[in-house]
């Protein structure tokens, strides 16, 4: 794992909560925006479950900590987007909280329902900002979230060691998680 | 002709009719085993690529010969993504520079990062 200049983190009261909304003008809309927030939601809670921070979606996307929206090429952060695949998403370290993804991107939370050859998994994406959010930067792992290339069509959503060793030492650990439960998961998504 | 597994395929522009595919990344295959002293038209672009990701000093006159400093750049880039570093194109490497990737920078401690920026 790796951190930006400066090892960044939030720095809020104990125990934390930070705050997530949706762009109401920059989203997508094949995919429904229930279907959108359980995606993220699940994203979230993986983080969550390691560390002992919650996140909570809030109505007001001026004043969340974390702004999440679907941009199309240049929009205005100095970091154009380029279209179908190359550059899929890009979020910025703590405390910005700017999340954003790559509008032409073929978007898809269900790989059954969506057949196109370039469609990229939402959760994985999301997951993998998320922890930029949070203060990691890439990883080497090609197994970690934090990995910074995915293929279309795959999915990584498992937070692996090299991720959780990486957030826990910024945050601590969430008194629910054990190292064991983590290893097991790791060992049955290897095959055994 | 190389053509990696991930990207195998995408040829149609099956959703957003104003977006074209990125064809710059999809082209480096091109650019398989071609090594140092080299000179292969197009090869700035992979120039701008290792730049825009923090393998090599921003500048507005990228040649494309395989010189020194891509060789540096080509090592340290697979250092940080897992790959076996021979300073060389090979398929893992190309396959993976030619992935879908996140847009931020894999040099976490460039200070010039444009995205590690915080609120104040």
């Amino acid at each position: 794992f790796a951190y930006f200049y400066g090892k960044p983190r939030w720095v809020k009261e104990s125990p934390m909560t930070l705050t997530y909304a949706f762009s109401a003008n920059n989203m997508i809309d094949y995919i429904s925006l229930e279907e959108i927030k359980r995606v993220f939601k699940h994203a979230f809670a993986r983080w969550a479950s390691v560390i002992p921070v919650s996140f909570m979606e809030v109505e007001y996307y001026q004043s969340a900590n974390i702004r999440i929206g679907w941009y199309h090429r240049d929009h205005g952060d100095g970091e154009p987007f380029d279209g179908v695949l190359g550059v899929l998403a890009h979020a910025f370290s703590p405390e910005n909280g700017r999340l954003h993804l790559d509008a032409a991107e073929t978007w898809s939370v269900d790989f059954e329902t969506v057949k196109s050859r370039e469609a990229v998994d939402l959760e994985s994406v999301a997951t993998h900002e998320i922890g930029h959010i949070l203060g990691l930067a890439h990883s080497s792992i090609k197994e970690a979230v934090m990995y910074p290339s995915l293929s279309p069509r795959s999915v990584k959503v498992d937070l692996k060691l090299d991720d959780v060793e990486g957030v826990q030492a910024l945050y601590g650990t969430n008194p629910n998680f054990t190292l064991s439960s983590l290893l097991e998961s790791e060992n049955s998504s290897n095959g055994g | 002709r190389f053509i990696p597994d991930s990207i195998t395929g995408i040829t149609t522009d099956t959703h957003n009719v104003t977006d074209a595919h990125n064809v710059t990344w999809h082209d480096f295959g091109r650019f398989l085993d071609v090594g140092r002293g080299s000179e292969v038209s197009g090869m700035s672009e992979l120039k701008k690529y290792l730049c825009r990701f923090g393998y090599l000093p921003s500048t507005n006159n990228f040649t494309d010969v395989f010189d020194k400093e891509l060789e540096s750049a080509v090592r340290a880039y697979q250092s940080s993504l897992g790959l076996s570093v021979t300073g060389k194109l090979d398929s893992d490497t190309i396959s993976t520079i030619m992935s879908p990737r996140c847009g931020l920078r894999d040099t976490a401690h460039n200070t010039t990062d444009k995205l590690h920026v915080t609120r104040h």
